[in-house]
């Protein structure tokens, strides 16, 4: 049991890293074993350290940095077991332009093996989309309708 | 595999008449302003699959879900949630369908392609396909903080979950 | 001591609806005393009501709709008891862009009687400010510029 | 009344390099990149005035509200609100500057226009322009829901307050 945890703990942390130095460029961010003795004696501790900054309580960092840890703790997850589908419901609400633009790209490759469903006010977001659904709400009643993704040419 | 579409029935704002919605392998953005019903899609996929208490799919209790309008609420609320397999599901069927019916006194029936389950059967026959109570792949609104605020053993537990 | 209260209560109340009907045409909200015969027995629900939908259950209401009725709130109180200054981080976060915008135009108003100091990753709220202030980390290190804001020409 | 400027020295992600941030009167808007250290400028009006807590600053204690680069901390924290009174505070003076100072040792210092109060003092004087822990003028990133989330009896006490 402990042999099946390591090995999956350590495929996870590699991954978590790669992707936070991907959607936070010059960053770090890895997990820590509280007990590396008995692994089962402690918990798992995340280690974020932005671009420039040394490592911070976990708490003080930025929304937005939050944001893109839990994201690569997400896809890092993805890459050990994945799920079939992936439904994120304004993740991108506390990223700026950018980063939102990066989290978009990231998605798009990640949907070639994998089913996202991701909600967002925001066009960057939506920009990177196979598809769009469409939804209103008239007279308390939801309608849902296909809409055409201006954004790119349908490959 | 993937959900390659919702059947909605009465579930919070969706109408009493049936609606399909289309969703597909890939990338799929859920755009509209706020209020539309956007966030309730995603309530109607983890009420169907017994995925998230009614708290979090922001009802007191399951009746809650149940569309009302004018001061009427209507029967029931149904969910279908239809996969296409491509071995997702350790069964030979091309399409899973995954349904639930909520009564206004609560109670509540799950199917798969049509035969009723037990919620335990179900959650048993989702967690093949790697889809559990409280997974990583079902991020709520305002939720995506939650993988951060973690204890160091919820998140430990996790790990071992996946392992 | 109660008479203060209810005098308190009923302007606010008052305000509070009458903003949320600015933010959400068509849509009502108002305050609701929990003991109407006593109220220091009992609290103050709140009660809003999206356009062309019913009262529902307060949690049902959308992430945007809480935001607008969350603002109302603070707007109806600023009403009756103004503070000097309000500080808002990322009110918009979960607002789409047209109720970004009619917030944007509601904090400009109300920006003539008190200041506002609103931090957003966003251009529609960042568009109706009187001034820009810029904010950047070069090594961990935050710097803070002035910005033109040339949405606007200024008065 | 309003805030005219900040005067920050090794508040959290500010440098020991004194720094002033202007706002003046109206709307201002406080734009950057994610990490910047926007948050942190309403965390220094914040801690300066004595109205949040260390955790809704985000830190473990105080101490961890002092900037830090490269395993080294600076001596102190140190931050100045500078207020235009316009009889907003019940003092003769136009300029009214509140301080605050925290040593590594955790230990801080309040100042009204240089002369040190207790932090009682400094509360008792802000309330008279309004200004309160926990008020509502304030909202702190991923806050603004707190308004709706309150109890009834919350609601009530925040209404009796204003009153
Ligand atoms: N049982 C119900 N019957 C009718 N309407 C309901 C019911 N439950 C919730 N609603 C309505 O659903 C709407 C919320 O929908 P939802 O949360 O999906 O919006 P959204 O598109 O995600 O908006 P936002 O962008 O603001 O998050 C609310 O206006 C609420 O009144
Ligand atoms: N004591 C400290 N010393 C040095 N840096 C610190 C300290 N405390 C916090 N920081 C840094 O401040 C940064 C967070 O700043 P802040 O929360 O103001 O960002 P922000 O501009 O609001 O970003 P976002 O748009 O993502 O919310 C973090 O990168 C954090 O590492
Ligand atoms: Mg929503
Ligand atoms: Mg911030």
């Amino acid at each position: 049991k402990l042999k099946a945890f390591l090995k999956a703990y350590e495929q996870i942390n590699k991954s978590f890293s790669k992707i936070f130095a991907r959607l936070s460029p010059g960053g770090k961010a890895f997990m820590q074993l509280e007990r590396e003795d008995e692994p089962f004696e402690g918990g798992i501790n995340l280690v974020v350290k932005p671009r420039g900054k040394e490592v911070q309580y976990l708490e003080a960092i930025s929304g937005g940095e939050k944001t893109l840890g839990a994201l690569s703790l997400i896809f890092a997850l993805q890459d050990y077991k994945p799920s079939i589908f992936y439904y994120f419901d304004e993740v991108d609400a506390h990223l700026d332009e950018a980063n939102a633009r990066t989290v978009g790209e990231l998605i798009k490759e990640r949907s070639q093996t994998a089913q996202f469903i991701v909600v967002t006010l925001r066009e960057v977001l939506a920009s990177f989309a196979d598809k769009l659904i469409g939804v209103s709400s008239r007279g308390g009643i939801s309608k849902v309708f296909p809409l055409k993704n201006l954004t790119h040419s349908p490959y | 595999g993937y959900i390659e579409k919702l059947v909605i029935e009465g579930f919070k704002s969706y109408g009493r008449q049936r609606i399909e919605i289309p969703l597909g392998e890939g990338f799929i953005a859920v755009v509209g302003p706020n209020g539309a019903g956007k966030s309730n899609i995603g309530d109607a996929i983890s009420f169907a699959l017994g995925i998230a208490t009614s708290k979090a799919l922001r009802a007191k209790n399951l009746s809650y879900l149940i569309f009302s309008k004018d001061g009427e609420k209507a029967d029931y609320a149904y969910v279908e949630v239809h996969f296409k397999n491509f071995g997702a599901f350790p069964v030979p069927e091309e399409d899973v369908i995954v349904s639930r019916k909520v009564y206004r006194d609560g109670r509540s029936v799950f199917r798969i392609n049509g035969q009723v389950v037990k919620e335990k059967e179900l959650s048993d026959f989702l967690s093949k396909a790697g889809i559990y109570e409280n997974g990583y792949n079902v991020v709520l609104q305002g939720d995506i903080i939650r993988f951060l605020k973690m204890t160091p053993v919820e998140r430990r537990k996790l790990i071992e979950e996946v392992a």
